[in-house]
């Protein structure tokens, strides 16, 4: 965990006017000879010969251009050596980092992307997502591409937007038309440096299709069809009927589908689509009778075979189209209808007798036809004559008995109707059903006809089982008696009468039992009487709830009321059960690193290097750890946590010194860091937590340089005893820890932040209680802490410039005390109750906080504003704290963003 | 005591300031 400077060199340059970069020395050069050496990749391992060193003196030189992306960084294994070649001290690690230049343009995954989106999408559909690598530094501005559409064809109107840092091509607008344009083509660059006039470019092509929907309603080619059809007659193609749709075709956004709406009741008529020529062809399938149905007038519709799109869903109206049909006559002549009779004889019926008649129906006009003749056509037994003009059947002879038998008991012939006109000739059968019965051989019985129905009927009966069955002949039963012939057993309809059988009698008497046994139980059990008494009731005393607690099996009861003001911890997505959770971050990026930032400081305060405006952002997919609340949860915090990213630390180091290092205006480096670790490990229980200070090894004069909060902290963590240290501002801080200027720390924390006061002042220990106002402090001492350990907000703000102190604080502005200082410590707040009071972000997720000093050049102008950002989620937090000159004791623009 | 220096580059008049590795904690 130890933090470490890293040398550095930057990839693609001469780095050998940095020699040395660095220089390695051991304590035994004073009394004998060492030789130092060094090993590792770059020196002995590949590629060789980056590094060399001076054995003598032990300075570490680059020799070689190096890039980054092969090696990102090199460490190097130093050693010191006596003459005879042993060790003179364990090993060294020195890690050379390689620092990114922008030297690789992003490469996109394809060159032409392919996509497609349904028409009349709705805006801000995703159609597409982009994607595209650059080799530099992850997490570097070299690396972070931003992508732009920079032509799109057709260019009638843009339709596209894409999210410059996603790639994720979306619908602009909900008017994509196919009918107007099937495919889009967009040419997207990819830019690296987010975009900037600096980036290395490289561009891609995207096709997107543009999806069929059903948004067009289709139409009849006519508005209204005339047809003219014989009558009795069938057609497979009558016509053709003609749909347009301007949908893609041969889809069901497009194949048709005509339907009748009204005028074939008769369904004398069918519509087939054929569905590669979007044509309904019209046929006749049933014959059309013209004595019936002179005209007819069809109505038909016209839809898709697929739904329509919603977007027009509420367009459609039903259009009907009509068709008329024209039935044309056709002379049919005449025919029996029906074509069998059959008729009665009975056993007196004696020569001559008119059975009946059978005519021909002269098709043309529905009557009895009166332009044929009639003859007998197969007449068995030559039972019958019929009348040519009339058609009247007459007996010849009495039937005998001999005819009866040779008949086989049925008589079956048939009758001509001849048009002599027409040359037409039509036949009729006639039917005689000889029955046995009464039949007498001497030729005096009867003999009896019964009509016989074409199709034999069946009753249909429901069984008492529910199950339905068809049988023949059955006899029907009339309740009354009558109507039997008595040859079957008579049915017997469901629910005429109820029988209860053995189990129903069972189960009834079982009942009636339960029922006695009812009161007999109640009386045997006594459910108040004392306990102990063996098997039975658990007695249940009056006046209470039972055995069964209402506030769950532990804990204490709550009051009255209080079950309805749990407050439930609001679980992340994605967590589980535990309450606390903090976010490892991998890597570490700073967007504005000679950005916006440094504008906003003007042109003459460039020279104090640089600024982590946005401090650090959180990766696209942090590893969330989580902990437990509580006092137990120490140790797991501190390996949630894992100290502090040492990918931020080094980045922070290594741009640092180049930021400096590339400035034109010298400035000394009065960066330090101070790392409040709250809660770490071997921080004694009761303390606020550690921190840390990273400042110069050698000099240590720059604590001179420091504001007096900074300035006790390095103590602190130097292990400088501060009762003797100097004091150089004895007003530091007031005495009371109350804002002494309470109007300006309101103007500070003009953002709502309510004045932190003696709230918080028994927590406010960093700085305040802990500065050498007196002999008696020391080091920090131990708080009650009201929330538990790990449960510190603190927060200051606080301004010493302007009108309260100016006397005090106006020196040497280059090493004069902080105008304004903005500290933040945040540490895991589980409890909420400092919310009420400090109007903080809520910062759970933060692990460290990192101050830094800056101290602005004088004679520049004051910021306009201050800002602090609020890294919810980042695991590290960077404050900024500036030095403003007090000259214009102009301090009321300054305003603080939470 | 056997000790790596790392140079820093900040210093513009001319002196070259040396970087040792150092972290105290309390």
């Amino acid at each position: 965990e130890w933090i470490k400077y890293a040398a550095a060199c930057r990839e693609g340059e001469d780095n050998s006017k940095r020699n040395p970069i660095a220089k390695i020395h051991s304590d035994c050069a004073a009394n004998q000879q060492v030789t130092y050496r060094i090993s590792g990749v770059g020196i002995d391992q590949p590629p060789y010969g980056i590094f060399v060193i001076n054995q003598k003196t032990g300075e570490i030189n680059i020799t070689s251009i190096v890039d980054r992306e092969v090696t990102p960084y090199f460490i190097i294994v130093c050693r010191a050596l006596n003459l005879q070649g042993q060790d003179l001290e364990r090993p060294l690690e020195l890690r050379v980092r390689v620092l990114d230049i922008n030297d690789n343009p992003p490469v996109f995954s394809m060159t032409t992307f392919i996509g497609q989106i349904e028409e009349n999408s709705n805006a801000n559909t995703l159609v597409m997502k982009l994607n595209a690598t650059d080799a530099d530094e992850p997490n570097n501005l070299n690396s972070k591409i931003a992508f732009k559409i920079i032509r799109q064809e057709p260019s009638d109107s843009p339709m596209f937007i894409i999210n410059r840092y996603t790639g994720e091509i979306r619908t602009m607008n909900n008017f994509l038309d196919r009918e107007q344009y099937g495919q889009y083509s967009l040419a997207v660059k990819g830019s690296d440096r987010d975009g900037g006039a600096d980036g290395m470019s490289a561009e891609c092509e995207c096709n997107i299709k543009i999806l069929d929907v059903n948004d067009n309603i289709p139409y009849l080619e006519h508005s209204s069809y005339n047809i003219e059809i014989a009558e009795n007659a069938l057609h497979s193609d009558l016509a053709q009927i003609r749909v347009i749709d301007l949908d893609e075709e041969y889809t069901d956004n497009w194949v048709a589908v005509i339907f009748f709406i009204s005028g074939n009741e008769g369904n004398w008529f069918e519509i087939e689509m054929n569905e590669k020529t979007n044509v309904g062809i019209l046929k006749v399938v049933k014959p059309l009778d013209y004595e019936e149905t002179k005209n007819l007038q069809l109505s038909i519709g016209v839809r898709n075979k697929a739904e329509f799109h919603h977007s027009i869903m509420s367009q459609y109206k039903l259009t009907a189209t009509v068709v008329s049909v024209t039935v044309t006559n056709v002379v049919e002549g005449s025919v029996f209808r029906p074509g069998t009779k059959t008729y009665v004889v009975t056993s007196n019926m004696e020569a001559n007798s008119k059975v009946g008649e059978f005519v021909a129906i002269d098709m043309d006009t529905g009557l009895p036809s009166t332009t044929v003749r009639y003859v007998m056509g197969s007449n068995p037994a030559d039972l019958l004559v019929v009348d040519s003009k009339t058609g009247i059947l007459t007996l010849r002879n009495q039937v005998t008995m001999e005819q009866y038998q040779m008949l086989n008991k049925r008589y079956q012939g048939t009758i001509l109707s001849i048009d002599d006109s027409l040359h037409r000739t039509c036949t009729g059968t006639i039917i005689i059903d000889l029955d046995g019965s009464g039949w007498k051989t001497e030729g005096t019985s009867t003999v009896s006809v019964q009509t016989t129905k074409e199709n034999g009927e069946e009753t249909t009966f429901t069984e008492p089982g529910g199950e339905t069955s068809s049988r023949g002949p059955y006899v029907i039963t009339d309740e009354n008696g009558g109507g039997t012939n008595g040859e079957r057993e008579p049915y017997q309809r469901p629910g005429d009468n109820v029988h209860f059988g053995p189990a129903g009698i069972g189960l009834l008497i079982m009942g009636f039992l339960v029922l006695g046994l009812v009161p007999f139980l109640l009386i045997c059990c006594d459910c108040g009487g004392a306990p102990g008494g063996g098997a039975g009731f658990e007695p249940v005393p009056e006046c209470s709830d039972g055995v069964i607690h209402p506030w769950a099996a532990e804990g204490p009861q709550p009051a009255p009321g209080d079950l309805t003001t749990i407050c439930v911890p609001q679980i992340p997505p994605g967590g589980g059960v535990t309450m606390m959770e903090c976010i490892d971050n991998s890597g570490v990026y700073t967007n504005d690193y000679y950005g916006r930032e440094m504008q906003d400081l003007g042109g003459g305060e460039r020279t104090t290097g640089f600024e982590l405006m946005e401090g650090v952002k959180a990766p696209a997919a942090p590893d969330i750890c989580q902990e437990y609340s509580g006092t137990l949860r120490r140790n797991s915090m501190r390996e949630c946590r894992e100290g502090l990213n040492m990918n931020f630390m080094e980045n922070y180091f290594c741009q640092k010194a180049y930021a400096y290092d590339e400035e034109d205006e010298g400035q000394p480096s009065n960066d330090c860091l101070l790392i409040y670790d709250n809660e770490s490990i071997a921080s004694p229980a009761g303390s606020v937590g550690c921190c840390s200070f990273i400042g110069e090894d050698l000099d240590e004069s720059f604590l001179e340089t420091l504001g007096p909060k900074f300035k006790k902290l390095a103590d602190i963590s130097l292990g400088i005893d501060t009762e003797y240290y100097p004091d150089p501002d004895p007003s530091w801080p007031p005495r009371n820890t109350e804002p002494v200027c309470p109007q300006q720390t309101t103007g500070l924390v003009a953002s709502g932040h309510p004045t932190v006061s003696h709230h918080v002042g028994a927590t406010t220990v960093i700085s305040e209680n802990t500065y050498p106002s007196g002999p008696s402090v020391h080091h920090p001492m131990p708080i009650s802490d009201p929330l538990g350990y790990g449960n510190v907000t603190v927060t200051e703000s606080y301004t010493t410039s302007g009108t309260l102190k100016p006397s005090v604080h106006l020196h040497d502005n280059l090493h004069g005390p902080n105008v304004v200082v903005t500290e933040r410590v945040v540490g895991p707040i589980s409890g909420a109750d400092l919310h009420g009071m400090l109007e903080m972000p809520d910062l759970r997720d933060g692990s460290n906080v990192i101050v830094t000093e800056r101290v602005i050049a004088p004679g520049s102008s004051l910021p306009t504003s201050l800002t602090i950002p609020t890294p919810i989620e980042s695991s590290n937090v960077v404050v900024t704290e500036r030095v403003i000159q007090p000259t214009s004791g102009m301090m009321g623009s300054l305003s603080m963003h939470p | 005591e056997f000790q790596i220096q790392v140079r820093d580059y900040n210093a513009k008049n001319g002196t070259i300031k040396w970087h040792s590795s150092r972290r105290q904690k309390r």
